[in-house]
């Protein structure tokens, strides 16, 4: 772990007489390799590393009795420092039923997203949802979100036929005859980089304005998760993003560099398959994972 | 002799750059420095200029595979087992393998749709069954997946099929319970079918960091996994932790995924990758 790994490097050093300056280069070397595992981006480490280099040598971190500890805990800090706020307040709509549009990569986890979104609002907040569903493109798509939608009991808006711009916006005229008042977009899942596909998104936050719009972002992602979470930004200006599949053993460094370069709030994370498994996003405990 | 002088450290560290930006790692990514720094030393490369070509080529030879193609049986059906982590692409990396397998080689394909737990994944499958035009054995949701192997091994043996491809659900690596289900269903298909499964392929998404090395190790001891599918490769992702992954556990990549069409699928070639990831 990087605790022993940092333990190790400042028993040796002590052997060999004071610690430098020089040795916390060193020792911030092993904090890049253990973040660099951890998925977390290698730009976004670059200023990362700087400001803890600071911090390190300001506290005068040398002449402590335990620097290794004492970096780990400004690495810890300055992680929770970056991870930000908590803040998982959903955006209501006082005039018009409250719209939310899931986007991101494909399979990065937005049907399955939808339904625990769905029912989270539901149970915790008394709202009575309708899933759209949007995504015209992947073979079931459709059947997936319906058969997501009878397990829960909510209605599914869907069309045969028909372009996702048209069904977000026809959807909202039937949630008010509905009496729904949350609308959540499955859309397909697309590259970045596919142009007429992020046309689309544009097009649907053009025709219908959601109150919220929630990049979902698998945790495993590697490096180029900073490619994709800021072309999704900089098209759509995005209000959240969504982490799946934080059940499994992934250390989850994507969530720190989104988080960096979008400077977006993460605002819940999936932690399973089952509807209910869908948690409020919590700063220090993604902290201490990232860390190992 | 000639001196060359020392190895310029700020090219090293350009290239680590580029290494680690396409997720090959730190450890894969500095063991790999300290190779061109000796490379270097020892006289092996002569100029700073022929660093790259040199690391270009060591890369292809860490990738290049003598045995490439897809394991065939010695007489039909060939069994392909494809698992993998949620979403990662393996369904429709199936209806690709189906319609390269039907459309291009003229062979029988059926496919064993065991994945009876996700929301409509038999209805998926079905769909591009039908717009590929290959059979397909399906039981109910909810359904044992083994047994839907079962049956469609039967099948494929009674009907006369050159392939079976088995889809399998999503499934995290940390999921015990489910791990040992797919090593249930890889011995349903070998008690079936002799030298069953020919071929168990990992499918993993190019977008994944670390965790695709820890993914390849564990469905590896689980299912003895035979070759890598790198799906989404037309993304941005360079899929880079593929060079550990070989490096470590000597798993070739054997096909890569390029679209979401049933012709999106193309054979692993180790130059393009490496001219690629070093861009
Ligand atoms: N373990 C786990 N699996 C998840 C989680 N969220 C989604 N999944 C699974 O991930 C896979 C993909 O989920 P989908 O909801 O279909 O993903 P998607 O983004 O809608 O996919 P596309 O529409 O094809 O882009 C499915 O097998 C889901 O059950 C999670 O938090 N944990
Ligand atoms: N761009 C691109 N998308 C792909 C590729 N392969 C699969 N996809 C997409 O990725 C998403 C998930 O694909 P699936 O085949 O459902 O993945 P899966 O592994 O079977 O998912 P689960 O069964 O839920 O675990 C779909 O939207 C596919 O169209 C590829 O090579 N390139
Ligand atoms: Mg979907
Ligand atoms: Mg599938």
């Amino acid at each position: 772990t990087l605790t022993e790994s940092l333990s190790n490097i400042f028993r040796n050093l002590r052997g060999k007489g004071t610690i430098s300056e020089k040795n916390i280069h060193e020792v911030m070397r092993e904090v890049r390799t253990a973040l660099l595992e951890a998925d977390v981006s290698h730009k976004v480490l670059k200023t990362f590393l700087k400001d803890v280099t600071e911090k390190a040598i300001g506290q005068e971190v040398i002449k402590s009795i335990r620097p290794d500890q004492q970096i780990i805990q400004i690495v810890h800090e300055e992680l929770v420092h970056l991870m930000g706020e908590t803040d998982t307040k959903i955006n209501l709509n006082q005039k018009r039923p409250t719209v939310i549009m899931m986007a991101g990569l494909q399979g990065s986890g937005k049907t399955t997203t939808c339904g625990k979104l769905a029912r989270f609002l539901n149970k915790r907040q008394g709202m009575s949802p309708l899933l759209v569903a949007a995504d015209v493109q992947r073979p079931a798509a459709i059947d997936q979100l319906q058969i997501i939608g009878k397990e829960l009991g909510y209605p599914v808006y869907s069309e045969d036929g028909g372009r996702p711009q048209k069904i977000c916006r026809r959807s909202i005229a039937y949630a008010e005859e509905h009496g729904n008042n949350v609308i959540i977009f499955d859309t397909a899942g697309r590259l970045h980089i596919d142009e007429p596909l992020m046309q689309e998104l544009r097009d649907i936050v053009r025709l219908t304005a959601p109150d919220e719009i929630f990049l979902v972002c698998d945790a495993m992602l590697g490096q180029d998760a900073v490619n994709s979470a800021s072309e999704f930004n900089k098209q759509l200006e995005i209000s959240g993003i969504v982490f799946t599949k934080l059940d499994g053993d992934a250390r989850g460094g994507a969530v720190m560099s989104i988080r960096a370069i979008t400077g977006k709030p993460v605002k819940f994370v999936g932690v399973g398959e089952k509807l209910d498994k869908i948690e409020e996003f919590r700063p220090a405990g993604m902290a201490d994972r990232i860390l190992g | 002799r000639i001196f060359k002088g020392s190895i310029s450290e700020e090219r090293l560290d350009e290239l680590e750059e580029i290494m680690l930006k396409a997720d090959m790692g730190p450890r894969t990514a500095v063991s790999i420095v300290d190779e061109l720094r000796e490379a270097y030393a020892d006289g092996e490369i002569k100029e700073m200029s022929e660093v790259r070509d040199f690391l270009g080529n060591r890369l292809v030879d860490l990738l290049a595979q003598e045995e490439n193609e897809l394991n065939e049986a010695e007489k039909p059906p060939t069994v392909i087992m494809v698992a993998g982590v949620n979403g990662s692409g393996k369904t429709t990396t199936i209806a690709k393998l189906a319609h390269h397998f039907k459309n291009n080689l003229g062979k029988k394909v059926l496919l064993a749709a065991s994945d009876t737990f996700r929301a409509a994944a038999c209805e998926q499958l079905e769909l591009w069954a039908n717009r590929v035009g290959v059979e397909i054995v399906k039981h109910q949701s909810g359904a044992d997946p083994a047994a839907v192997c079962f049956d469609a091994a039967d099948a494929a043996v009674a009907r006369g099929m050159d392939v079976l491809i088995v889809d399998t659900a999503g499934r995290l690596h940390t999921q015990t319970n489910l791990m040992k289900e797919l090593n249930k269903i890889r011995r349903v298909v070998e008690k079936k079918i002799p030298g069953a499964p020919h071929e168990v392929l990992l499918v993993l998404d190019a977008t994944v960091g670390q965790n695709g090395l820890v993914q390849s190790k564990e469905f590896s001891d689980a299912i003895q996994v035979t070759g890598l599918v790198l799906a989404k490769l037309d993304g941005t992702a360079k899929g880079g932790v593929v060079v550990s992954i070989k490096k470590e556990l000597d798993i070739p990549v054997k096909l890569i995924g390029v679209g979401e069409k049933a012709e999106d699928l193309q054979p692993f070639d180790p130059a393009d990758f490496v001219e690629a990831l070093l861009e």
